[in-house]
């Protein structure tokens, strides 16, 4: 475990948190993608399948079991909560998941590192992550304004990516065996999607103005 | 199996 491995995960929780507040405090999920909230959960159940097989440490056993929780108890929250579903942008929120979904099964059947279950599962979810925030980001920018606490939320999620990537370049220059190509590319795949939100989340901060993004 | 073959990260 690093600094930057470590400022991660902690921006990651983070995030989470942020959006468990934003629903619970505004008893409100508009501005948040339900899609890509399913593909978070799908995300995390298919990668942590090995904590029934492997056990790394107590931290990571922690963070697998929050992290699946908390994503079944927000699409739980947004899907099925009284007050909370009635504020879901249900016609903002089209983008077909079950293409992204598809796709990248198919590609961890190519590109994985061993042909078992469990390594292809766990390339899915790697492949799936990369994509998983794109219905968040067409809500958002269908939407236009975005309010407090989305923004920061994908903002988080961005920062998360962007230590993953340190934490990579760290290892790889530490550890002589480290290569991990499937994590690493499909990271910088993914933090590449959120380049767009950082730049117009910057220049709003920069401003002290109010997030908006382009139509 | 390598060391770095674990899954260690999250």
């Amino acid at each position: 475990m690093n600094i930057f491995r470590l400022a991660g995960d902690m921006t990651h929780l983070l995030s989470i948190i942020v959006l468990l507040l934003k629903i619970y405090a505004t008893k409100s999920c508009s501005g948040i993608s339900l899609k890509t909230q399913e593909l978070y959960a799908l995300v995390f159940l298919a990668r942590y399948l090995d904590l029934f097989t492997d056990f790394i440490s107590v931290y990571n056993t922690i963070m697998k079991v929050v992290f699946i929780a908390s994503s079944l108890a927000i699409v739980w929250c947004m899907r099925l909560h009284p007050l909370v579903k009635r504020s879901y942008d249900k016609e903002l929120d089209t983008f077909r998941h079950y293409f992204l979904i598809g796709g990248t099964f198919v590609l961890a059947l190519v590109l994985n590192e061993k042909f078992t279950l469990q390594e292809i599962l766990w390339a899915f979810s790697i492949y799936l992550e990369a994509v998983a925030i794109l219905p968040q980001l067409v809500l958002l920018q269908r939407s236009g304004n975005v309010d407090n606490l989305t923004g920061q939320y994908v903002f988080f999620l961005g920062a998360y990516r962007a230590f993953y990537i340190l934490n990579w370049i760290y290892r790889y220059l530490t550890e002589p065996r480290f290569t991990r190509w499937i994590a690493c590319v499909s990271g910088i795949v993914q933090t590449g999607i959120y380049a767009d939100f950082f730049y117009y989340y910057f220049i709003s901060w920069k401003n002290n103005s109010k997030l908006k993004l382009p139509a | 199996a390598e060391a770095d073959d674990t899954k260690d990260e999250l």
